[in-house]
């Protein structure tokens, strides 16, 4: 739901402000591949209702922000490009050569599945950038990033609910990978709270 | 048991 939040809120700051400032371009087009690669299973693997549809509205909301943000006339014109600068292709080449050396199984579907999660774990490092040099952080991109981060950590306390619960319970891949994802968000967490504590805008040392 | 296993999160 968290997740569902952020996408929300990331939408109505486009949709309200017809703006994008603040936003990485690069770390939405990493999301709409992690979304693309992971969801393979879409045409395998059918899970619930729930699981297809949230499938559905990742893949297709990922792309839309992309979409916005490189094709709309007025969206596009706020994009901060000279702040995103954040050099994401080597994020998808490492994340690439641990999928094909680190995965469950060595099938291609499996191994963009790894890809995804490896990925997924550091996606939002342009997005961090993009706020630390700007300094500001407007306050809908300051929810959204809270959000997104919030979703990943509410993911640890799943799992170790799931260690407990479930017979079988062995997804190192995903665990550590989130653990990792979970941590690049300390330092945005800790000013979000203090700036919240405060009751002041969010501002992030540069 | 050999179950097949899938990813059942998002």
């Amino acid at each position: 739901m968290t997740h569902l939040i952020s996408i929300l809120v990331l939408l109505l700051k486009i949709y309200a402000t017809k703006s994008c400032s603040g936003i990485s371009l690069k770390t939405q087009e990493l999301y709409a591949l992690v979304f693309l690669t992971r969801y393979l299973d879409l045409f395998t693997d059918f899970i619930s209702v729930y699981n297809t549809i949230m499938k559905l509205v990742f893949i297709a909301s990922s792309l839309a922000i992309v979409w916005c943000m490189r094709m709309h006339r007025v969206v596009k014109r706020s994009y901060d490009k000279n702040l995103d600068t954040f050099r994401h292709y080597f994020l998808i080449l490492g994340s690439l050569v641990l999928a094909l050396l680190v995965h469950e199984k060595f099938t291609i579907q499996e191994i963009f599945w790894a890809f995804s999660i490896y990925l997924e774990a550091l996606a939002i490092l342009p997005q961090l950038v993009l706020l630390q040099r700007s300094g500001n952080v407007d306050n809908l991109t300051g929810q959204y990033v809270f959000f997104l981060g919030a979703y990943r950590a509410f993911y640890i306390l799943n799992w170790i609910y799931r260690y407990f619960t479930e017979q079988r319970f062995s997804r190192w891949i995903a665990c550590v990978s989130g653990i990792v994802q979970t941590a690049l968000y300390a330092d945005f967490f800790y000013y979000y709270f203090i700036s919240w504590k405060n009751n002041a805008k969010l501002q992030l040392p540069s | 048991s050999s179950e097949e296993k899938v990813h059942d999160e998002l």
